[in-house]
C-alpha cells in the first residue's frame, strides 16, 4: 500500500458516499444517470468475486464490502425508492454499445482464460467507460448540481491517483499491470474536459455547473 | 502475460 493508492481509495469512497447521501437526503436522483450506477454495481460485482475465496487484508475486505453495499444501495434508491425523480428521458445512453465491446475485449485481451480472470478483466474495461452515461446525461441536460460535480471530481480523481500508484509501484517493486494501467489512462482521460469545467466553473462558486 | 499476481488492489 502506498499513499497514492490510499488517497485513491479514500477519494473513491468519498465519491460513492457523496452520491448516496445526495440522493438519500434530497430524496431525489434528478440529474443522476441510473445506467452509470448499474454499470458501477456490475463493475464491483465482477471484480470482487474473490471476496470470499482470497483474503488479502481487513482493509481490502471491508472496502470491497462497503463499495458493493453502497453501489447496490444507490441503484436501489434510483430505480426503486425514488424512481419518480429518476429522469429516464435524459438517461438515454445505449449501454449495450459499452457492454458488448467490453465483454468481447475481455475475452480477447486478458492475463488468463479462466472465468474469474475474464470477469476481473471485464470489470476493469467496464469501469473505464461506466461514467459515460452520466457525462452524456450532463451534456444532454446542459447542467449538473454542484454536489453531482463534486461526486464526479472525486470519482475521476480516484483513478488518476491510481495512475500515480502504478508509477510508484513500478519504480519501487517492478509491479506493472498493463490491463489496469491502460484502462485507467482511458478512464481518466474521459474526465479531463469535466475537470476543466469543474475547476473553471464550479470552484468559482457557481451554484451549479451549466455547460456552455 | 503478467505472472500470477495477487490482486491486492480494489
Amino acid at each position: 500500500m502506498n499513499v497514492f493508492r490510499l488517497l485513491g481509495d479514500v477519494s473513491h469512497l468519498v465519491a460513492i458516499i457523496i452520491l448516496f447521501l445526495k440522493i438519500f437526503r434530497s430524496k431525489s436522483c434528478a440529474g443522476i444517470s441510473g445506467k452509470s450506477q448499474v454499470l458501477f454495481a456490475l463493475v464491483f460485482t465482477t471484480r470482487y468475486l474473490d471476496l470470499f475465496t482470497s483474503f488479502i487484508s481487513i482493509y481490502n475486505t471491508v472496502m470491497k464490502v462497503v463499495f458493493l453495499v453502497l453501489s447496490y444501495a444507490t441503484v436501489y434508491l434510483i430505480y426503486l425508492r425514488f424512481r419518480s425523480s429518476y429522469d429516464s428521458e435524459s438517461d438515454t445512453f445505449r449501454v449495450e454499445f459499452l457492454l458488448v465491446p467490453v465483454a468481447g475485449l475481455s475475452f480477447l485481451e486478458n492475463y488468463d482464460f479462466t472465468p474469474i480472470e475474464i470477469l476481473w478483466t471485464f470489470s476493469i474495461y467496464l469501469e473505464s467507460v461506466a461514467i459515460l452515461p452520466q457525462l452524456f446525461m450532463i451534456t444532454k441536460t446542459g447542467e449538473a448540481e454542484s454536489i453531482t460535480t463534486h461526486y464526479l471530481f472525486f470519482l475521476g480523481l480516484y483513478r488518476a491517483l491510481y495512475l500515480a500508484n502504478w508509477v510508484w509501484r513500478y519504480h519501487t517493486e517492478g509491479f506493472f499491470d498493463q490491463i489496469a494501467v491502460v484502462s485507467g489512462v482511458v478512464q481518466t482521460i474521459f474526465y479531463c474536459d469535466f475537470f476543466y469545467l469543474y475547476v473553471t466553473k464550479v470552484l468559482k462558486g457557481n451554484s451549479k455547473l451549466t455547460l456552455p | 502475460k503478467l505472472n500470477e499476481k495477487k490482486k491486492d488492489e480494489l
